[in-house]
């Protein structure tokens, strides 16, 4: 038996909003830890790491561990019936083949549930291993989506370089190119205003800024975005969800053949 | 000329 109640279910439906362009079906996995998804885009380029600690629900139950596959387009539509100010629970029973999304308006007066079918979903679980990256660059979320999409209407790639002058974006195009440099800046009035470089050693990447942007998806779910780089390994983009875990999206680079 | 490298180059499956 699964039962999980979420008062803020908003955040849920910002997190389907978030990845359901990159993932069409995933494997959502229950665990006294928490509610957890790890799932690759079809061309296996980018892989998405989802966590929300049990802790952050107001009540957790899942007596064994369960893995429930979902069609994410599928998932997304039946949170969209949820009131941004809804009380959602998910309920499944072990060995069902379907779960249960229960919308509970914030005065109890609309009492919804929605159930869905579940899938069986083939996926291979990929080992991340730990490492130590070479600059980690922290900064409004909703500015690092607007540097995507501008450079997004001129190239097709960014290069992301980070130096001690900064964090550079580039990109190039048939009309022109493009530079937006962002220097550190913690001398602002909010924390989650500001941008903050933490290099330990000079870092330039390659990436199809397609996939950058459907990253930015997920900028609702967070003010800052955190982006980890080394030199030959897989992008990290983490947006922190307030008390309760991260959407993390990985994003293999461009590679010299 | 770059080629987009695939997550199974850096992750392996467990």
């Amino acid at each position: 038996m699964l039962e999980l109640r979420l008062v803020q279910g908003s955040l849920l439906k910002k997190v389907l909003e978030s990845i359901k362009e990159l993932v069409t079906d995933a494997n959502f996995d229950c665990s006294s830890t928490g509610f957890s998804l790890q799932a690759m885009d079809s061309s296996h380029v980018a892989l998405v790491a989802l966590l929300l600690r049990s802790e952050g629900f107001e009540h957790y139950r899942c007596d064994r561990n369960m893995s429930m596959g979902m069609n994410l387009n599928n998932m997304a539509k039946m949170l969209k019936c949820a009131g941004n100010d809804d009380i959602i629970t998910i309920k499944a029973d072990d060995g069902g083949d379907t779960v249960t999304f229960m919308f509970e308006s914030p005065t109890q007066d609309k009492i919804s549930d929605f159930e869905m079918k579940l899938m069986d979903i083939d996926s291979e679980h990929l080992g991340i291993p730990e490492a130590e990256y070479h600059a980690i660059v922290k900064m409004p979320s909703s500015e690092f989506a607007r540097i995507c999409r501008d450079l997004s209407s001129i190239g097709d790639t960014v290069v992301i370089s980070v130096t001690k002058e900064g964090v550079k974006f580039s990109t190039k195009g048939d009309i022109g190119s493009a530079n937006i440099v962002c220097r550190q800046n913690t001398s602002v009035d909010k924390p989650e205003e500001a941008t903050v470089i933490d290099m330990n050693e000079p870092v330039s990447l390659t990436f199809a800024l397609r996939y950058m942007n459907s990253f930015t998806k997920a900028t609702p779910l967070s003010n800052t975005v955190s982006i980890s780089l080394s030199n030959e390994l897989p992008v990290v983009v983490e947006y922190k969800i307030a008390e309760m875990g991260y959407v993390r999206f990985y994003l293999a680079p461009k590679i010299e053949e | 000329l770059k080629a987009q490298a695939r997550i199974a180059r850096y992750f392996g499956s467990c």
